[in-house]
């Protein structure tokens, strides 16, 4: 009874005692599944030769895969109606979310605001949205070539020669222009992005995508500049979304998930057009 | 023509790989997003003229005084972070929805608004199921977000039809009750 919850008839997220995402129900199944935020702490190299360079505009270099959480105990503030029902999240002073479910959907989705970064410790931060799952993904994952097929990548592995990965976090990094995706015989979890982010599956079952950064050094591969963007004398704030799609995987002989998730892809990245005109000279009437 | 070819030079400079990736300079990174802003300006005259054309069209004589019958269509490009003068400053405002897919589409819309008391008419006059849900606290408290924006009036437009549009008229309704602010659920412990 402490827990909360929010949903409709496709799709429901429980949170638990803590505020984190706990479990999805959907697709007549439930599964363990559970979300934070995190941030790597980024490497300061001499620049002057290749395995000892920072982390930069070019490169993501965490320093020896360091990672810290953004919290452990998340503040939430619950609102449900009968078009949308929303667990506002607050993690620390500088990242907060909002998980929503429409009333009508098959998915969730996570409005992240992350920044201004804190630098005052004089350290580059790299903040990653984490979900893990209990789906055994084996080191399988996929992720989007440009909105169009899924790319299987499988973790410490290239296809075409024997690898020795000498950077565990940022060796398995990909770009993701749409969607990264895992599964296993039963369960399949997606996550559609509104934009390129580089992300990775780093657990059996876990999904990582890089959300924001800011950096004190520069790479040294031409940019000249470190990736320490401010505005008004603080730090950039950033804000974006990611749809959350749970499922059965498509090894089970059931609707697509996929086919969902093609079509929410299309509506995401090409949401309507909008025009708002001022009406004050018309009532509604006029204008009918 | 001028402000297309304005846009299509914008949209060629962003295919440059600094562009693409992030890799630019910090001043050149400003000047891609000034250089889009204007482009996206000079653009929405087209969309004001196009839109006056078609929703207005033969109908434009049938009211009085023509010139007054032609609307703004304004882009609001602060809708990221749930900003929008026209919604924010008029009591009585249209949104015009143009579905860019080859299907059509039902969408949950956002708009933000000081207030939560709206309703929302579709084409037909008839009143759209509406809810109201607080701008997030943590947006509200950014100090360069000049917004008065505490709320989002949440709808869903219905049947937005495949390469076409759909206006909806939402006007500030001062009658409500307070039943339709939104309230958080009590705390579990």
């Amino acid at each position: 009874s402490s827990y909360t919850s929010i949903g409709n008839k496709q799709i429901k997220l429980t949170f638990d005692t803590n505020g984190f995402l706990s479990q999805v129900t959907a697709d007549e199944m439930t599964r363990m599944i559970s979300q934070e935020f995190l941030y790597y702490e980024a490497a300061v190299g001499d620049n002057r030769e290749f395995l000892n360079r920072s982390s930069g505009a070019y490169i993501f270099r965490p320093y020896k895969n360091k990672y810290h959480f953004a919290a452990d105990q998340v503040d939430i503030v619950v609102y449900k109606g009968d078009l949308v029902q929303e667990v506002h999240q607050q993690f620390n002073e500088w990242i907060s979310q909002v998980v929503r479910v429409y009333s009508d959907s098959n998915h969730a989705e996570f409005e992240w605001l992350v920044g201004p970064i804190p630098i005052d410790d004089k350290m580059g931060k790299e903040v990653i949205t984490r979900f893990n799952s209990d789906i055994e993904s084996n080191g399988i994952f996929y992720t989007d070539s440009n909105g169009r097929e899924m790319l299987k990548r499988q973790r410490d592995h290239r296809d075409s020669w024997y690898v020795r990965i000498h950077e565990a976090v940022s060796g398995n990094y990909y770009p993701v222009t749409a969607k990264i995706a895992l599964e296993d015989k039963l369960a399949r979890m997606a996550i559609l992005t509104d934009r390129a982010q580089g992300g990775s599956s780093l657990k059996d079952g876990a999904l990582e995508l890089m959300v924001h950064r800011r950096l004190l050094h520069d790479d040294a591969f031409g940019v000249d500049e470190s990736l320490n963007e401010t505005e008004y004398g603080a730090g950039l704030i950033a804000r974006g979304k990611h749809h959350l799609f749970v499922g059965q995987s498509h090894l089970r002989p059931s609707i697509s998930l996929q086919a969902l998730e093609r079509v929410a892809q299309l509506e995401t990245l090409l949401p309507s057009w909008r025009f708002f005109s001022n009406m004050s000279a018309f009532s509604s009437t006029q204008w009918l | 023509e001028a402000h297309l070819g304005f846009m299509r030079e914008t949209m060629g400079i962003m295919q440059h790989h600094d562009a693409v990736t992030g890799t630019e300079k910090q001043k050149v990174a400003l000047d891609y997003a000034k250089r889009l802003s204007v482009a996206i300006r000079a653009c929405g005259a087209n969309m004001r003229n196009i839109l006056n054309t078609l929703s207005l069209g033969s109908k434009q004589n049938e009211l009085d005084g023509s010139k007054n019958n032609v609307l703004e269509f304004k882009t609001c490009t602060l809708l990221n972070i749930s900003s929008c003068s026209v919604s924010e400053t008029n009591e009585r405002f249209a949104l015009t929805l143009y579905n860019p897919l080859a299907h059509s589409t039902n969408e949950y819309v956002r708009i933000p608004v000081p207030d939560y008391k709206y309703i929302v008419l579709d084409h037909a006059g008839k009143r759209v199921p509406t809810q109201v849900v607080p701008v997030p606290k943590a947006l509200i408290q950014i100090k360069h977000r000049k917004s008065s924006a505490a709320f989002e009036l949440v709808f869903q437009a219905t049947q937005l039809p495949p390469v076409g549009y759909k206006t909806y008229y939402i006007e500030k309704n001062s009658n409500a009750t307070r039943s339709l602010a939104p309230t958080a659920m009590p705390k579990k412990s």
